[in-house]
């Protein structure tokens, strides 16, 4: 049983997991909930966190796996009320999950469980030149710009710059971030790094994100991308996989 | 524009 402060805030979580995936299984033990999945086309993974402290209230006995249909789960969470609590109470006699929606009153969805198991992926250890720290927000509408431009965006790092750009056929579209630039918190660079992604998958991946949080890109060269961002106490982990001449 | 690759090969090593 685990309590959030706010199930609008979890609700973000589970919208942007839901636009990569459509089941996952969640690891819950002491520590608190894990979940690590790729796409049906291996292009993207996601991994989930929620550290036990996030949770407001949680208990629980030993290590339970809790497989759930995201498109299920996502209409359930579009329901949260701004102060709802939420909690989640697994229900193993029934194999249900309970999502339960508490303010003024109490509001309770019994959730099928689906019969799947966690998989065993484990990030790779992939070693990146250039890590990139800025604001979520500020990367997200570059990446809408370059959505009005072409299907593909080139994330890049040369000269201490972060680079969003693409070419359409006939138009282009570039974003620059330098040191001067207020959205650049960090950027830590061995050489040049430059890949280029799908921007579906990654303006999937930032759905998330809203003014004041920051990510963490990791880049390099023809590699694939490792995006880090911290939604409603739940840390978010994506790897995309590159498009590669 | 290239071609989209998956992440299996990066797993392997």
């Amino acid at each position: 049983r685990a309590t959030l402060e706010s199930a609008k805030e979890f609700k973000k979580v589970v919208d942007t997991v839901a636009q990569i995936l459509d089941e996952i299984c969640l690891i819950a033990n002491e520590d608190g909930i894990t979940a690590r999945a790729m796409d049906p086309s291996h292009v993207a993974l996601v991994s989930l966190e929620i550290p036990r402290l996030s949770f407001e209230d949680y208990e629980i006995e030993g290590e339970k796996e809790i497989g759930i249909d995201l498109e299920a789960f996502k209409k359930i969470m579009n329901r949260a009320k701004s102060k709802d609590k939420l909690i989640l109470e697994l229900d193993e006699e029934k194999n249900k999950l309970n999502v339960i929606f508490e303010n003024s009153g109490r509001r309770k969805f019994s959730l099928a469980l689906l019969d799947i198991s966690a998989s065993e992926i484990k990030m790779p250890e992939i070693e990146y030149p250039a890590v990139v720290m800025l604001k979520g927000d500020a990367f997200k509408e570059a990446l809408k710009d370059a959505d009005l431009i072409s299907d593909y965006v080139i994330l890049k790092v040369e000269d201490n710059k972060f680079i969003v750009e693409t070419k359409g056929e006939l138009n282009d579209f570039s974003a620059e971030f330098d040191e001067d630039s207020s959205a650049l918190i960090s950027i830590e660079s061995q050489g040049h790094a430059k890949s280029a992604f799908n921007l579906e998958y990654l303006l999937d991946m930032v759905k998330g994100i809203k003014a004041g949080d920051i990510v963490k890109l990791y880049l390099g060269t023809d590699m694939p991308l490792k995006l880090e961002y911290s939604l409603g106490g739940a840390n978010l982990t994506f790897l995309l996989a590159p498009r590669i001449e | 524009d290239g071609k989209q690759i998956t992440l299996d090969s990066f797993f392997k090593t």
